[in-house]
């Protein structure tokens, strides 16, 4: 683990000994290799790292840490900062119908995703109305139909010839006329450098006015997280993330490379395959799990 | 990489980033850079074009070339593996395709019996490759699955069956199990089957891909590989650290979501793939 490797780094320095830039430098290399190990963008940790140094330099060991422990402790609460420092929920003041978006890669996890997200919702008492929105994929609106009758849940019955754009305006008008308090828009999985698929992204939200427009990532997504994710919120603004398959071994670094670049708060997990595994984020967690 | 006759330390470092962000992995990395450095020397490269091709052949030589399968009696079994969402159903699409046009007579078979409409969508697939479909009902045995479809197979001369399965994590325990029962129920029934098990890779994986071939390859043998998802911006570099530690070879990788989009895999591109 990182604080087995950093212990040994500095087993020389004990207690009235201080942390300098010599002594960090070997110590930082450890942390960034874990980042790295752990699928953090090149650039993100590379500053993370610096960032570490500045409040690691001149602090005095503390008789009772190790100077790894040390380094360790001062790691991990920069990067339960850097993640978000606390959980963050969704944004459910507003007047009914709250529209929520799900966008994302392809087979990033969104379809799923949403029909969890109506369960979790309606356990909170809210009364969902899940929305397929993706006429590419084969059987992505039978997925949803599926998945939405498993647990009960009233969907819009899309169907392929239709258009995204229309399909998520009228399922909204739909919710208001029957009184659902929440609708969740299926969208297909896309490209970010995908030009005319990003557009029709940009349309549902000017048509729909999301409350919520949620970024699905994979978590064991590589150095390539931070440009999908700063592109996808470059066009839509997103509000929040949702990083799926994290019951796994993945490490989850995109995590940090996600929030580091679009600058928002990561709001739920994906712990598994059935509807009920989703779980709000719990920065602490997740940290623990980058170091490794 | 910053055009230099120089192979200075900077040089190094500007190359080990390149990697790095092309998902090659810092370990990987290092040692890649340690097999170059002294061939730098040795063969006494002189400028970037001569460096870009000494990493293009030290990369291509990485990557085994996919073996000769020998099927002693048809069909062809081809078993897809792989986590969730990398895109197995749709690279069955595209090699039942691409079998299709060979001449073969291909059946693709359902043995996602998990997923909702997974079944659905292999059959949507295979009215529009034009293939033989298989399927139970949802929640049936997917060991069941391919052995009846095996059956079928045999009895009406399909030269290649392709067995889809459901995506599952490689850290799963009865899942990896169950992969073990459909391979040995597979090889039971027909001799020589899987004669091709599958790892779908997905390119936008960063060092989960290595956890991803060890464990999957420590439940079944794995005889390729194929990274989908090229036609994004991740670079795929993992299959460089995967190189190093398997003898996988990779043969196909996919470029978008049409039957059409596969290629094969040439190792000479790699460079390009992760320098460009
Ligand atoms: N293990 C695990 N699998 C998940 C999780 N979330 C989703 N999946 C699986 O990931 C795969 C892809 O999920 P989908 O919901 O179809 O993904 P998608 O983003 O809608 O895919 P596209 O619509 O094709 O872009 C499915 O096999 C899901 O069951 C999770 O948290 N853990
Ligand atoms: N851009 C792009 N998308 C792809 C590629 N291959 C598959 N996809 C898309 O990725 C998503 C998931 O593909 P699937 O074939 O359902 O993946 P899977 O591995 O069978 O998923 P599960 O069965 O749920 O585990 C779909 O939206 C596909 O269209 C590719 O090469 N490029
Ligand atoms: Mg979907
Ligand atoms: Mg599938």
């Amino acid at each position: 683990s990182l604080s087995d490797r950093l212990n040994s780094v500095f087993k020389k320095l004990k207690g009235h000994g201080r942390l300098d830039e010599k002594n960090i430098q070997e110590g930082l290399r450890e942390v960034r290799l874990a980042l790295l190990e752990a699928d953090v963008n090149y650039k993100v940790a590379r500053d993370f790292i610096q960032r570490v140094k500045e409040r690691a330099l001149g602090q005095d060991v503390l008789k009772s840490l190790t100077p790894g422990q040390q380094v360790v402790k001062i790691v991990h609460e920069e990067l339960i900062e850097l993640l978000g420092g606390q959980s963050q929920g969704l944004n459910l003041k507003a007047r009914p119908p709250i529209v929520i978006m799900l966008v994302g890669l392809q087979g990033s996890g969104k379809t799923t995703t949403a029909a969890k997200l109506a369960l979790f919702l309606r356990r909170m008492k809210h009364a969902p109305y899940l929305v397929p929105a993706d006429v590419y994929r084969p059987a992505a609106i039978e997925q949803l139909h599926k998945l939405a009758s498993e647990i009960n849940i009233p969907a819009y019955p899309s169907s392929s010839d239709m258009d995204p754009v229309d399909i998520c305006r009228n399922a909204v008008e739909e919710a208001r006329k029957s009184a659902y308090s929440v609708v969740l828009l299926d969208t297909a999985g896309r490209l970010h450098i995908d030009e005319k698929l990003m557009q029709e992204l940009v349309a549902i939200k000017s048509e729909c006015q999301p409350h919520e427009i949620l970024f699905v990532a994979d978590a064991m997504t590589g150095q390539d997280a931070v440009n999908v994710a700063a592109r996808f919120n470059e066009l839509l603004d997103v509000t929040g993330i949702v990083l799926t398959k994290m019951e796994g071994d993945a490490r989850g670094g995109a995590a940090l490379s996600i929030k580091s670049v679009t600058q928002k708060p990561i709001k739920f997990i994906g712990v598994g395959e059935k509807l009920s595994d989703l779980e709000v984020f719990h920065p602490d967690r997740v940290a623990s799990r980058i170091l490794g | 990489l910053s055009i230099t006759s120089k192979f200075d330390d900077e040089f190094w470092e500007e190359l080990e980033e390149i990697l790095i962000m092309a998902d090659v992995g810092f370990t990987a990395t290092q040692k890649l850079l340690d097999q170059l450095r002294p061939k730098v020397r040795k063969e006494k490269i002189e400028d970037a074009e001569g460096f870009k091709e000494l990493l293009k052949q030290e990369l291509a030589s990485l990557f085994p070339e996919p073996r000769k399968i020998r099927v002693s009696k048809p069909p062809e079994v081809v078993l897809m593996i792989g986590v969730n969402g990398v895109g197995k159903t749709t690279t069955i699409a595209k090699l039942a395709h691409r079998a299709q046009m060979q001449g073969k007579k291909v059946m693709m078979v359902a043995g996602d019996t998990f997923r909702a409409a997974a079944i659905e969508q292999l059959n949507i697939w295979a009215k529009r490759v034009g293939a033989g479909f298989y399927a139970k009902e949802d929640g049936a045995d997917p060991a069941a699955v391919a052995y009846e479809a095996l059956d079928k197979a045999i009895e009406e001369g399909y030269d290649t069956v392709f067995v889809d399965t459901a995506g599952r994590l490689h850290t799963k325990v009865n899942l990896m199990d169950e992969l073990k029962k459909i391979k040995r129920v597979v090889s039971k029934k027909h001799p020589g089957a899987p004669h091709r098990t599958i790892l779908v890779l997905d390119a936008t994986t960063g060092q989960n891909a290595l956890s991803q071939t060890q464990l999957f390859s420590e439940a079944v043998p794995i005889d390729e590989i194929v990274l989908t998802k090229l036609d994004g911006t991740a670079k795929g570099g993992v299959i460089v650290a995967i190189a190093l530690e398997h003898n996988i070879p990779i043969t196909f990788i996919g470029l978008g979501e049409k039957m059409e989009d596969l290629e094969i895999f040439i190792p000479e591109r790699v460079v390009n793939r992760l320098m460009g």
